[in-house]
């Protein structure tokens, strides 16, 4: 504390036993709330099903098999960044046809605000109606700055084989992202005619897309001098 | 470093653990259950300036004689953190994704005089 103010703890130590462990509760809320960057704690989450999440958490740990995977991509070895991130965003449905869904993920402005995108996987799990290889199309869409509709900002064809997981990265269209005014990403699957929706019916289904991304709290530029 | 216990007025730690069921954070953070807030609390008279920190030896029995005995430069000094670490978090950010973040030098593992 700066000279003469009093420092959390001094100033703790002087209050009445009741009244000091209220001013610490306070004190771990603030300096929680300060490093995380928010404003105030986030109203109540709804959070994802319980199956989902699980999927999504094993997923995340294991090492993935394609070639852009980096090895233990969630490992928790010493991190060589001041503050790293991991986040795992929850899928919003939007518009659907019979053969294609609009998928979107949101990113909170906090995260948006303070921090650079270092990697972004996208999870897909196929689940093929029959043998034979086919033909999947995913479209990451970006804002039209002309007006309110909807670009191709990059399209992958896919070849699925048969059910399971895939992985897409996602890293330049999110980067991409944090500069707008709501960073949201917005993804389009389309599937062959007799697949029907590209989405498990169920919302408690464990097969529900998601995103996982890393990122780096972007510290303010420091200049080291011997 | 010292842990705070009994009468001890000196430097030392005191542990204070944040019990996010408590303050209901509990629904937003899904890991840790807690958070240890310790602090530093306690007097650091001139002849434990820079303890602990420097190795107990014939110097430092040496130098924390002249301290003490030049009572007239007087300097404040401070029980302060001298050792912390990261504090590891899981939670749900506004629009419910899941975020896991380690915010460093969080948690206090002991204390000494500056």
């Amino acid at each position: 504390a700066a000279k003469g103010a009093w420092c959390p703890a001094c100033g703790v130590a002087a209050l009445a036993p009741g009244t000091q462990r209220d001013a610490l509760l306070a004190l771990a809320k603030q300096s929680i709330l300060a490093k995380l960057r928010l404003p105030a704690r986030p109203s109540v989450p709804q959070p994802p099903a319980r199956g989902a999440l699980l999927t999504a958490l094993r997923r995340m740990r294991a090492p993935r098999s394609d070639a852009a995977a980096t090895p233990g991509m969630l490992r928790d070895g010493p991190s060589r960044f001041a503050s790293l991130l991991t986040l795992l965003l929850v899928l919003c449905p939007g518009s659907s046809t019979p053969r294609s869904v609009h998928l979107h993920f949101r990113f909170s402005q906090e995260v948006a605000g303070s921090t650079e995108i270092l990697q972004a996987t996208l999870y897909l799990f196929w689940a093929a109606p029959g043998p034979g290889a086919q033909p999947v199309t995913v479209r990451l869409l970006q804002p039209d700055p002309a007006g309110p509709n909807l670009t191709v900002a990059s399209e992958t064809r896919l070849e699925v084989q048969r059910s399971g997981w895939n992985t897409l990265d996602v890293g330049a269209a999110v980067r991409s992202l944090f500069g707008q005014e709501i960073p949201r990403l917005t993804v389009e699957l389309e599937v062959p005619e007799d697949w029907g929706s590209p989405l498990p019916s169920d919302h408690s289904d464990s097969h529900w897309p998601f995103v996982v991304a890393r990122a780096r709290a972007r510290t303010p530029h420091r200049v080291h001098r011997r | 470093g010292i842990d705070c216990g009994g009468d001890s007025r000196m430097c030392c730690r005191q542990e204070f653990f944040v019990d996010f069921k408590e303050i209901g954070w509990e629904d937003w953070i899904i890991q840790p259950e807690g958070y240890h807030m310790n602090y530093c609390a306690g007097l650091c008279p001139l002849h434990m300036a820079g303890a602990p920190g420097i190795a107990a030896s014939f110097h430092t029995a040496v130098l924390n004689r002249i301290k003490a005995a030049s009572a007239a430069a007087a300097v404040d000094s401070c029980c302060v953190p001298t050792q912390r670490r990261p504090l590891s978090l899981l939670y749900y950010d506004r629009d419910s994704n899941i975020v896991k973040t380690d915010i460093p030098d969080m948690i206090v593992d002991s204390c000494g005089c500056t």
